[in-house]
């Protein structure tokens, strides 16, 4: 399973419709400062549920919604990530699954799988029997490798202690 | 509870010297319990020998280093827990030049296994890309474009 | 002490402003106080406008965008009480080419009233330099060599 | 007044003597990881008379002692920073102004201004009225710039009061 496509609609600096595909192999995404790059990091970590706002570089989840259009603001949120799942890892019989999340001002998430609505759970639990799990290693965030380069020994012990 | 945990992690320190020794082309990594009697009480060292100087802990290493081993030991670790996809946000920062060919070789290797999505703003990344997007603002919103390869260099400082 | 300080504080954000707008080439920077009545019981933030984007705070801003608003902040510093020279590691390891070109421009430009000494690994900021060292490993201790102007963007990647 | 040149002997990874002459304008030092380039601006906090190890990278000053040659390791680590003083801005009636520091294992530091001994204090003393400081923000350590964009608003406000 990988993931083909991320569809963005006013997640911070994508206030307008924006997609992204991506391949199989390795994908490079790259622009200048404060183009963007790490928003898409944080708009897939928010569709694969995370729910710390911290996570996502936010005081709270409504400061996702974009800012940037001053006068007419968008009032939600909405990050959609399509998964080619043609190895049908994840337990649905479709070559294509999509997941989604969408919050609106004042209100709660909306979570939905191939458009159909779902709890969180739901959600999390099918992307956990493909391996997907938003607080995993495989997301590294922007200067989480100097972090991580300067843990204790101790620390360390423990990440290979959560490993087993 | 030690046994699981001494099983993973021979397992991990074996990947571990097999990626470093890789991506440093000689080096010998690996990692050491502080106390191997009772492991619990004690932490989780890394010990590296890069090539043409002797032994040091991560604790003593320069920045680009720290950061080489970092990235070794995060791959490691996936090897032990294989993922569908892998989203790295700027690794190569702090990378010399040779270095980060060595980590896009090893990503590029990699990348047959697994999805690999990588953030960087360094040429020597971009280029071993099977495929390339640039971000950039316009109006004030963020835009994606799809940067066909060779030319990406000089796409990408205009 | 209340004067003393804000007589500081305007030469300091006339300094940050002068400095991040021209290494943005365009951009607006000022440094605001929290409370103003009562200046020791807030603190100082820094709002940032980048050209063609809206006024942010710098705890808002992307890496990138930290770094170079952070080097505009200590070059203002140092425009208050100037010092004979500088030695800076790395700051320019989250720039993209745009701003690592600019922020060399800058610091040639102020190399003529103090001295810089500058760490890098970026071939913009090297070729900005009047001169240029490379030191490297041999026989396991490091070397010194002076390296000619044009020529070392090939000598480095050797 | 500026550094025309650093002689290092002895501190970590410049096991053998070697020097680095600079110039009056912007000199950059680059080179592979690892090579000594951040142990440059470790030696010259060093002479400028840095107590702290931690703020050297080491656990004690015994540490900065080149550790490479283990057959046959220095016993004491030197650096010296020669200023050009054609301005006089440093008040000693030369052009040029040598300052030193040697460590012996088990032995304490050895000061030296053109080559004379003097004492740490007569050291810093000398420097500072050239606006010379080892903890000034004049001198940038690697990583240092991510930590001072992360201070809160009240480390921030207090850096500039350390100005006033
Ligand atoms: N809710 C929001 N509305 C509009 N813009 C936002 C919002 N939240 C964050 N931003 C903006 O997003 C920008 C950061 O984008 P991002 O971190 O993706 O940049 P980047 O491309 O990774 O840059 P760098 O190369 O410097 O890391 C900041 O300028 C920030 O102000
Ligand atoms: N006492 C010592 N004896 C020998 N080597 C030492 C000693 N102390 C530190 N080192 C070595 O110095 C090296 C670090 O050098 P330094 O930090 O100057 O590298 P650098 O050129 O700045 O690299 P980077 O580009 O990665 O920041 C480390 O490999 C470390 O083990
Ligand atoms: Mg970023
Ligand atoms: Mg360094």
């Amino acid at each position: 399973v990988y993931i083909k496509r991320i569809d963005l609609r006013g997640f911070k600096t994508f206030g307008r419709k924006a997609s992204v595909r991506l391949n199989q192999g390795l994908t490079v995404i790259t622009g200048p400062n404060g183009s963007g790059k790490s928003n898409i990091l944080d708009s897939l970590r928010f569709a694969l549920g995370e729910l710390s706002p911290k996570e996502l570089r936010g005081g709270s989840i409504s400061d996702l919604i974009s800012k940037t259009n001053v006068a007419n603001p968008p009032r939600s949120v909405y990050v959609a990530v399509q998964f080619d799942n043609s190895d049908r890892r994840l337990p649905i019989d479709s070559s294509s699954v999509t997941i989604s999340r969408e919050f609106h001002k004042g209100g709660e998430g909306i979570y939905r799988i191939n458009s159909r609505r779902s709890s969180r759970k739901q959600l999390t639990e099918l992307l956990s029997s493909a391996d997907i799990n938003v607080g995993g290693y495989n997301i590294v965030p922007q200067h989480a490798i100097t972090r991580l380069a300067e843990v204790t020994s101790e620390e360390r012990r423990k990440i290979v202690e959560d490993l087993v | 509870k030690r046994e699981t945990f001494m099983d993973v992690f021979e397992r991990l320190n074996s990947n571990f010297n097999e990626i470093f020794s890789e991506i440093t082309v000689g080096g010998k990594g690996r990692l050491v319990l502080e106390n191997p009697e009772n492991i619990f009480s004690g932490g989780l060292d890394m010990n590296l020998a890069f090539p043409g100087k002797t032994e040091l802990s991560i604790r003593s290493a320069s920045g680009g280093e720290k950061s080489v081993s970092t990235v070794c030991f995060l791959l490691a670790l996936q090897g032990i827990h294989p993922m569908p996809f892998y989203v790295f946000d700027e690794i190569d920062a702090h990378l010399d030049m040779i270095n980060s060919q060595r980590l896009a070789d090893l990503l590029k290797e990699r990348s047959k296994d697994s999805q690999f999505i990588v953030i960087s703003l360094k040429d020597t990344t971009i280029s071993k890309a099977d495929g390339v997007f640039g971000i950039f603002i316009q109006g004030g919103f963020s835009q994606v474009i799809s940067l066909p390869k060779p030319e990406v260099k000089s796409n990408v400082r205009n």
